[in-house]
């Protein structure tokens, strides 16, 4: 099925919308579609099954630039903390985190900085006895900083491999709440050098254009290593990855496939392309 | 501002002349851009554009002096239409208890809402009663009791291994027993595309016959929105939807999406985390907030 001299217009409309459905954005979608029509024009591909290569590549190739593995300390503890806004899955993903990396044979410490909303220290402390692991967490409304703090003190006592801080979701309008957490990362820094060594900001699938104004949001507060991407499992393909990577030069490094302690990838950026299009 | 961007659209086309329709479907491309960085779904934003042109042309925005503030005003006022009306009502009728049932995507605030609604609810002189329909999320049990507790709001659970449908008519009974006039459903967080789940959601409905069926969702979901929308609304057929975290700086074009793909009413909005940050939607507020 050849394309004739032209590119059909239904194609670039179907593409277009695919793009666009998978929360690409306007922006980002007609810059991949100019440079669909300018190799197009330069003849590096002749029929919809080329186009669709082409471009599967071109976009894997414009994630994959800072893929970088999580970060280990040598013969210390390393610090990951998690954040992002509310109900995005950032307990959920430190409960798969961790059974990552004890099945991995690491020594985890959590550490339980969500102190103010309704149930969530029990929450992760479940989530720490399901994956066999201690935690440090205080009474209901107590200061995060002094939760943190004491996290990283026993983790150093306790020689552990991943100390993993978990945060309120915070809305990135609220200031207070982003002070908060440029508080939480000093602590961690004041007690642990070079702490924390991992920021992940977990993102929701589903979110659309909201999260490149989240990720820029938070690496304002707390200079982010990585993003989560969680609820892949759903229909929403997160395509605003490609704006976030425009404005904040930060990787996917997991992405989140079900609410298991198991549902947790490596991100893969042929992969995530592939199944952006299925 | 869309407006800036019409305007400079217009200057643009206005340098050869008059307007023409045609340049009034260009000035259109702005208004479709504004929408989908607002996250409204492409295939409504073609359907809503295709209808304001229609309205810019047939009101002779040719002539204006300002053509791109009128189509603004055109642009605003089909929003507000589409979105329409003003929300804040509850069907009391028909039932005693009347049942209240929560549902939506994980994450997307049913436990804090169901909260909001008591809060809500005890202003309107009712007495409210939660049960605890989560069975799966860690702590999602102890998650709405200590809601309830500081309201003062009665919580039925069963953590004896049950299902959520006979939890949910056991919970029902507890409260016909007890008098109380709503009973509020938290349900589990499900993807629309579990089958099993979906399911489990039509049972309890069937089992407690809810008088108001809420699809609460996150103001900042993105194109997604229709797709979870459609199925959670053809399984269940909702009664209106409850739109949240619009204390964000989201845009909020799923509340079109949403609206335009169910035919179902946004009723209430969450503005925040604490259970007095619950109000009546508002589609002129609404609308300014989706064009930026
Ligand atoms: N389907 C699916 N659900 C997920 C995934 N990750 C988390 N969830 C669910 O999303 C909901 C919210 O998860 P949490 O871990 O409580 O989210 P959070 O960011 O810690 O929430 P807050 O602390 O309240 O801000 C729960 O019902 C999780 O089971 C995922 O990858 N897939
Ligand atoms: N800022 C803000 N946060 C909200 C709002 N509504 C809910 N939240 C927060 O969003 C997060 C998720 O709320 P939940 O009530 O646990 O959500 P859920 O739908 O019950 O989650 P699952 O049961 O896991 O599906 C919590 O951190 C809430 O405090 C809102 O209107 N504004
Ligand atoms: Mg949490
Ligand atoms: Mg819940």
């Amino acid at each position: 099925l050849s394309m004739g001299r032209k590119l059909d217009e239904d194609l670039l409309d179907d593409l277009e919308e695919k793009l666009l459905t998978a929360d690409m954005g306007p922006t980002t979608a007609m810059s991949v579609m100019d440079s669909v029509k300018d190799a197009y024009k330069k003849k590096e591909f002749e029929d919809p099954e080329g186009l669709y290569e082409h471009l599967k590549r071109d976009l894997a190739s414009r994630l994959q630039q800072n893929v970088t593995p999580l970060a280990s300390v040598e013969g210390g503890v390393t610090v990951i903390l998690v954040v992002g806004v509310n109900g995005t899955g950032k307990t959920t993903s430190i409960a798969k985190l961790t059974h990552l990396l004890t099945s991995e044979g690491k020594k985890v410490l959590l550490a339980a900085c969500d102190t103010f909303r309704a149930a969530a220290v029990e929450q992760l402390d479940l989530w720490a006895t399901r994956t066999g692991v201690e935690i440090v967490k205080h009474s209901s409304g107590a200061d995060p900083a002094a939760v943190a703090f004491d996290a990283a003190e026993a983790a150093v006592a306790r020689k552990v491999d991943y100390l993993i801080v978990d945060t309120a979701g915070r809305l990135h309008t609220k200031e207070n709440l982003m002070k908060e957490l440029e508080k939480i990362g000093k602590v961690l820094r004041g007690k642990i050098d070079t702490a924390p060594h991992e920021v992940l900001l977990v993102l929701d699938a589903t979110t659309g254009q909201n999260a490149i104004i989240q990720a820029q949001a938070f690496n304002e507060s707390v200079p982010l290593t990585g993003l989560i991407l969680s609820k892949l499992d759903g229909t929403a393909k997160a395509g605003v990855i490609f704006g976030i990577q425009n404005e904040v030069d930060v990787p996917v490094k997991f992405i989140g496939l079900g609410e298991k302690q198991e549902d947790l990838e490596r991100f893969s950026a042929p992969q995530f392309v592939e199944a952006m299009f299925e | 501002s869309l407006t800036k961007n019409l305007q400079g659209a217009f200057s643009f086309f206005r340098k050869r002349g008059h307007l023409t329709e045609d340049n009034i479907k260009e000035g259109m491309r702005e208004v479709r851009k504004a929408l989908l960085e607002a996250d409204v779904n492409i295939k409504v934003v073609k359907d809503f554009i295709k209808k304001v042109t229609e309205r810019a042309i047939g009101e002779d925005t040719l002539k204006s002096v300002r053509p791109e503030q009128q189509i603004v005003k055109i642009v605003q006022d089909e929003l507000e239409e589409l979105m329409g009306p003003v929300g804040g009502y509850i069907n009391f009728s028909g039932g005693s208890p009347t049942v209240i049932m929560m549902a939506g995507l994980q994450g997307s605030g049913k436990t804090t809402t169901c909260a909001k609604m008591c809060k809500y609810l005890v202003k309107k002189g009712k007495k409210p009663f939660l049960v605890a329909a989560d069975l799966q999320r860690p702590a999602a049990i102890d998650q709405l009791e200590v809601l309830g507790k500081d309201l003062g709001i009665p919580v039925y659970s069963e953590r004896d291994g049950g299902r959520a449908p006979k939890v949910c008519q056991r919970g029902v009974k507890e409260a016909q027993r007890l008098g109380m006039d709503v009973v509020i459903l938290d349900t589990a967080g499900r993807l629309h595309v579990d089958e099993a789940l979906m399911e489990e959601l039509q049972e309890i409905r069937d089992k407690t016959k809810p008088q108001e069926t809420f699809l609460v969702c996150d103001a900042m979901t993105g194109q997604d929105a229709v797709q979870s929308a459609r199925e959670f609304n053809s399984r269940l057929e909702l009664s209106g939807v409850i739109l949240t975290k619009l204390d964000g700086d989201a845009r909020g074009g799923a509340a079109l999406s949403i609206k335009t793909v169910t035919g179902k009413p946004i009723k209430f909005v969450g503005v925040g985390e604490k259970t007095s940050d619950f109000d009546e939607f508002h589609p002129d507020r609404m609308a300014s907030r989706i064009l930026g």
